[in-house]
């Protein structure tokens, strides 16, 4: 563990309690893609399949849960929380999952480590980590007020992902045999997903003006 | 797993 996963960590944690946070007390999904929430909680139950099986720490197992129970979680409250689901924009989150879960899904069987179950779902739960925030991206753009909490949502969530490759170049230099290429790409495509994003996040906030991003 | 394995991330 490095200072750099470390701060990725925290960084990806941070984003989901300032989603929770939105969600608990404001009591509102407002500019929140229920696509992007619904493939990360598939993205977690992919992933975390070897949770069970292999334990690696404490950290790594008390982080999976918590990624696993949130982003379930937040799913449920959009789709079913009497209050909640009433501010999801429904009509501008219009992204169709199949266009990404189907080649995501092709994608890792043919491009893994091993051909075996859990290899192919943890590659398959890679590459849609990497697109996952797409309909998330498109309803940003969509929506005309985008509130506070929304956009320190994705920035935090961009951030780690960032902080990820950070993590990814020191623990080439320092660990014996740590090349990764589906990692390191699918990560990499990952990150320039926000390239975008984040000019105009940090544009409005050097400025002091509200977050806007051009149609 | 062997060292070097990126399968320890979240």
């Amino acid at each position: 563990m490095n200072l750099f996963r470390l701060a990725g960590d925290m960084t990806h944690l941070l984003s989901v309690v300032v989603l929770l946070l939105k969600i608990h007390t404001i009591k509102s999904c407002a500019g929140i893609s229920l696509k992007t929430q619904e493939l990360y909680a598939i993205v977690f139950a992919a992933r975390y399949l070897d949770l069970f099986v292999h334990f690696m720490s404490l950290y790594n197992t008390i982080m999976k849960l918590v990624f696993l129970a949130s982003s379930f979680s937040i799913v449920w409250y959009m789709r079913q929380h009497k209050i909640v689901r009433r501010t999801y924009d429904k009509e501008h989150d219009t992204f169709r999952h199949q266009f990404i879960l189907l080649p995501c899904l092709v994608l890792a069987l043919l491009i893994n480590e091993k051909f075996t179950f859990r290899e192919v779902m943890w590659a398959f739960s890679i590459y849609l980590e990497a697109v996952a925030i797409l309909p998330q991206l498109v309803l940003l753009q969509r929506t005309r007020n985008i509130d506070n909490l929304a956009g320190h949502y994705v920035f935090f969530l961009g951030a780690y992902r960032a902080l990820y490759i950070l993590n990814w170049i020191y623990r080439y230099f320092t660990e014996p045999h740590f090349v990764h290429w589906i990692s390191w790409i699918a990560g990499i495509v990952q990150t320039l997903l926000y390239a975008d994003f984040f000019y105009y996040y940090i544009t409005s906030w050097k400025n002091n003006v509200k977050l806007e991003l051009p149609a | 797993r062997p060292r070097g394995d990126s399968h320890d991330e979240l």
